[in-house]
């Protein structure tokens, strides 16, 4: 399992380092093992350099820097190994508009292959997604769907 | 493998009967506060297998059924389904002539659980398996709940490991 | 203190019954007691009931409802007690539009008397704003402030 | 009292001095991820005193000093400083002449830190009493940092008291 859990580390490292510095529009991103001897138990240390700015910790990020940081981890780790399907529920509540564009042309890529649920109230999101549900109260505490016209989105 | 369809009836908010196709690509679920939304990743979840009632936002599992509004009495079962669409050869050992896959989870009042696969009744932990085995889990590191986006990069270096080891 | 106590209690539960049902555009809502007897050590509980749902616990709220109430709970105790200022860092993401607005109009009425300074990414707040202030990393890494026109968001 | 401007010079990512005017009323601060706008925040429980690094999202209080960008070299000093502007009758005891009181926080790389009044000398005691007894501390209910809005929900029911006793 160690041979393994090492493999999976390397890919997923690979793909971190591409993936952070298109959801930031440059920049650099590393994941370092803590205890390299011990692969058994070592911890994962994720070090993010946004552009222009000095390497930092993770603390010294703002709200947006960290839900981008953390998106580009989980795709990182589905581009090693897709998992059949991902569901997301208001990850994009804390990004401005253009990390919102970036954020979902790379899920609009990475949906050719696999399938994305995503909740959001972030009408850029909505314009670019393949189906749209509605959900709605009008009875209220009665959850029903509605079909919502791509139309008045577009 | 994907969600091709999902049937809710009883859980939560949802009543009546709802039904939802989601084809390959980018689904988008969209609505106000409060309706229902992240209702219908509680009743994925919950369908998959998931054990604990506290990582559904109930105090114990009966909370999940329709407790009454305003308008209608609480009802006594709440029912999922789940219709997976599987690829050739993509299916788990013990369904590999398939293309579809359901998955029911029922539960009453009373506290009588009911699942089944393809209609026919079995354990929680043979759909636990059916999930596991083609690398999707209740708790996997693709299901984001809502609020949950960071709690990866907060959690300590020592837990952010399990991320690497379901990949490996 | 307990009579100060308890004083404070009553007047900031009146007026967390009347902000519930403003911000939730209906609906009930109540603070009590954990031990009436003891006023030095107890607990508040809240209660909430959406418009149109059974009476529940704050776990069964939606991210969106949870946000509501705890603005309701700190704009109750500020109407009680009124800081002198209030700085909200970003708490309308959660909020729908619906939701957004009827805080808006709020957070202008209390601000005839106290001032109030947010930080939004959310359109409809800028627009409904009295003073509003562009901060940009033009050069990276070097914050700066920029004169945003009103114009440009009205 | 209101907090009429607000100066920030060599304070985490405000490298060159900036002034910001508030009027009464609603302010908006707005701008792209990662621009400086909880930093404007910080700059203001700073200079109230607030004695936590940690709640500066920093590791040593050192953090809050301009470490360098790509273009620029890390600095020596950090300092803030807050206006109020005051009623008739509701400045603190001591200071009930003034229409105006001026805050100011320095902190030099070598960890020295400095704090004025009305750019009279004082410890950080007299700056954290000051706003005090005007009903306002850094960690005050009516500073709700980012992510924050919930803490109060989401705490238990003991921890929720420190509310209503703020306001008794
Ligand atoms: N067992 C139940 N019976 C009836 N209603 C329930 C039950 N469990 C939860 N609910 C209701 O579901 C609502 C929450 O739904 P949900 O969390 O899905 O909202 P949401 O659409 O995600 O909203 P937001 O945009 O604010 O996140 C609550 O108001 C709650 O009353
Ligand atoms: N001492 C320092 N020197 C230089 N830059 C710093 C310092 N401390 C923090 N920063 C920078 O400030 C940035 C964070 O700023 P801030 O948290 O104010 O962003 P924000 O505008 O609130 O963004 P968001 O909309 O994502 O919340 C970080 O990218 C960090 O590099
Ligand atoms: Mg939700
Ligand atoms: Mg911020």
């Amino acid at each position: 399992t160690c041979r393994r859990f090492a493999d999976a580390f390397e890919k997923i490292n690979e793909q971190f380092k591409k993936v952070l510095p298109r959801l930031f529009c440059g920049g650099k991103g590393e994941l370092c093992l803590t205890d390299e001897k011990n692969l058994l138990e070592t911890g994962i240390e994720v070090t993010v350099q946004p552009p222009g700015k000095k390497l930092q910790g993770l603390d010294l990020l703002s709200g947006g820097e960290k839900a981008l940081t953390a998106i580009a981890l989980i795709f990182s780790t589905f581009m090693v190994r897709p998992s059949p399907f991902c569901l997301m529920d208001e990850v994009d509540a804390p990004l401005d508009d253009a990390n919102t564009d970036r954020f979902n042309s790379l899920i609009k890529e990475l949906a050719k292959k696999s399938q994305f649920i995503i909740i959001t109230h972030n009408k850029r999101t909505m314009e670019v997604c393949d189906t749209l549900y509605g959900v709605t109260m009008e009875e209220s505490g009665v959850s029903k769907l509605v079909s919502v016209r791509l139309t008045d989105f577009k | 493998m994907i969600i091709k369809q999902l049937e809710i009836v009883g859980f939560k908010s949802f009543v009546d009967k709802v039904s939802l196709q989601f084809p390959q690509g980018m689904n988008t679920i969209v609505g106000p506060n409060g309706c229902g939304k992240s209702n219908v990743f509680d009743a994925i979840r919950w369908v998959m297998g998931e054990p604990s009632a506290k990582s559904l936002r109930g105090g114990s599992m009966e909370d999940v059924i329709f407790k009454g509004s305003d308008t209608r009495k609480p009802i006594g079962m709440a029912e999922v389904s789940l219709i997976l669409a599987v690829e050739e050869g993509q299916a788990p050992e013990s369904y590999r002539n398939c293309s579809e896959i359901m998955v029911t989870r029922r539960l009453f009042r009373n506290g009588e659980s009911e699942y089944y696969i393809n209609k026919i009744r079995c354990r929680r932990l043979d759909i636990q398996e059916l999930f596991m085995d083609s690398g999707m889990g209740a708790k996997s590191y693709a299901i984001i709940g809502q609020g949950n986006i960071e709690a990866v990069l907060n959690a300590k270096p020592e837990e952010r490991r399990a991320l690497i080891e379901e990949a490996a």
